[in-house]
């Protein structure tokens, strides 16, 4: 059954969820996203038997095709509304593209999410973690720079899921605390992210993208 | 609003944690 | 360019490592070890700057193709040396195989690893930690069952990547702290874990898995 299109269900400004809605920008697939009441109120209906049916562990986003496929995970999403392009065309692309996308998920979405959310004040701020947060940050950011001295896009020569995945991981740090002398180091990463979140299919999902100028502190 | 919501996201904070530990294990195992 | 086989680095006993390795053993590809001095010495191997140059991370397990192709991340080096019957041979199934691959990342491996490493003596023990990360894995395991009360297999009827990388970061759990009186309730997923490790392509790996028969404390 050829994919037309369906739902995805999320929170507002869901980075995990901008992975499928950028992947879908450029493969052309229709998804509609629910992530406002009445449609779909995030602590609510996403504990109602029916999503729970469909999605058991309750998580967002979480993608409902028109032909009733019901997929969760983000990475698994974005794949699912991808095109052959985005995933990898060869075995070698599609490893890589893989490899990205992990490496988002285990090497920078803890220490961004530790370093960034106190920031926000979501969290209770803990100077420790703060800084082994921000090594570790610095650490990823040099293995990017040194991935993209010599090349445009993560794989190969177009703009893949990788480059999504990624640029969506280090959305929160690039707009609340990589402020200009923190991220001067890594010229190659910071070219390769302004030029992703400038494309048109990337701009249509996050408007435009303010680099931070003052590194957020804890919001106490 | 949207702030409150990433709290609900399951991030493993601790992750660096058990990683070196793992690391740590295994280099002891392989002296 | 056809690929014909490689090298994994990896330190032995490596979980990680036997995703590849699995995959191997169905898609026929040839995966050579090193994981014992003098080819391979964790800790010291993988911080040359011949490794690093080829593996920024230096983390393991990591994978050089014949053709000088290198993969790192556990999931994409399993993803490459696999064939399209284990990635999944729909874009459904592909999706569905990418789904478990990270369900298991984010859902099973951090509870696993609270639980399971006091008890190797790899980190301290926390008793409210362990409680919760029992809890957690209830939760994984009831989500299991559900799913598989219906079918054999996670994806499709045939073993996938899925049922690869879900048994891999199961595989402490189920040898050091599922006791019987603990994993009696999730039969669907007994019976499940145990047709996959003992399936020759998984035996040759794994070789016995043998089941918890007394939940380990932790190793003060």
């Amino acid at each position: 059954m050829a994919f037309d299109g369906g739902t995805l269900y999320t929170y507002p400004e869901n980075w995990r969820a901008f992975k499928a809605l950028i992947a879908a920008q450029y493969s052309g697939a229709t998804v509609k996203v629910q992530s406002t009441p009445p449609q779909f109120h995030f602590g609510q209906s996403n504990k109602t038997p029916e999503f729970l049916q469909k999605f058991p562990l309750g998580k967002v986003p979480a993608f409902e095709g028109d032909d009733g496929f019901c997929v969760f995970e983000s990475n698994a999403i974005a794949h699912y509304v991808s095109n052959d392009e985005l995933r990898g065309s060869s075995k070698v692309a599609a490893a890589q593209v893989i490899q990205w996308m992990s490496f988002a998920d285990s090497e920078i979405v803890p220490p961004a999410s530790t370093w960034v959310f106190p920031t926000l004040g979501i969290m209770q701020y803990n100077k420790q973690a703060t800084e082994h947060a921000k090594e570790e940050v610095k650490k990823v950011l040099g293995v990017l720079d040194l991935h993209l001295q010599t090349r445009t896009f993560l794989v190969g020569e177009r703009v893949t899921l990788a480059d999504i995945a990624v640029v969506c991981s280090l959305l929160w740090l690039y707009k609340q605390v990589l402020e200009p002398s923190f991220r001067q180091l890594y010229v190659n990463v910071n070219r390769w992210f302004v030029t992703c979140v400038n494309q048109p299919q990337f701009k249509a999902v996050l408007g435009e993208v303010k680099l931070c100028e003052k590194m957020a502190q804890f919001d106490a | 609003m949207a702030m409150e919501f990433l709290l609900q996201e399951r991030i493993w904070f601790e992750k660096y944690r058990y990683d070196d530990a793992e690391r740590q294990y295994y280099e002891r195992l392989n002296g």
